[in-house]
């Protein structure tokens, strides 16, 4: 699934799939 | 900054892509309002505060009062206290929202986040002799005025890597 955290390539921010459906996209 | 935080809500997978929703209370603001007495009776006074445990500056908003009366022109305040004439706003009766005039936007570039926020509308004074309000903003700090608007947005699946605004991320875990 979708679901787990994705870094961007140059590292800068993540994003965040719960699998309560709700996202967060952060700062690194 | 102090919120690392860019933006949070929910999410569902489509054919091929992921779409974003603003969680409901996105544009919620939380506020209380105390009715006091102050000065003369021939002004209305406001006192508006925003929370403190941030990097907010007051500098940064311009608070829009809006008086339901004949005269019912928005007054435009650089500053979280002011007083006004009670002939503006005999009835008491007042809307309030403020503009971020400082977000964070490169020269020639867009803007995802919010600048513009309605606190409340219509407001009737409880107290018919109050003449002082002031105005309590509870969650109104940094992570909520500068989260991104998610709604709408599209996030492309390509294999194991997800592409969004031309980046794209690769999974970690």
């Amino acid at each position: 699934g979708i679901e787990g955290k994705y870094q961007k390539e140059n590292g800068k921010e993540l994003l965040i799939f719960n699998a309560d459906k709700t996202f967060y996209c952060l700062r690194n | 900054p102090m919120c690392d935080t860019i933006a949070s809500g929910i999410w569902n997978q489509r054919a091929g892509f992921i779409e974003l929703h603003n969680k409901p209370d996105f544009n919620k603001i939380n506020y209380s309002i105390v009715e006091s007495l102050r000065g003369t009776k021939d002004s209305v006074y406001f006192r508006i505060i925003l929370p403190k445990d941030d990097a907010l500056d007051y500098k940064n908003f311009v608070f829009n009062l809006i008086p339901y009366s004949k005269y019912d022109q928005v007054l435009k305040i650089n500053k979280p206290e002011f007083a006004i004439p009670n002939v503006r706003i005999p009835r008491i009766n007042f809307g309030l929202s403020l503009q971020n005039i400082e977000p964070n936007v490169d020269f020639g570039k867009g803007n995802f986040q919010r600048t513009n926020f309605m606190i409340f509308e219509n407001y009737q004074a409880k107290d018919n002799n109050a003449n002082f309000f002031t105005i309590t903003l509870n969650n109104f700090n940094q992570c909520f005025y500068e989260a991104m608007d998610m709604e709408g947005q599209i996030i492309g699946i390509e294999g194991k890597k997800l592409v969004w605004r031309g980046n794209r991320y690769e999974k970690i875990n």
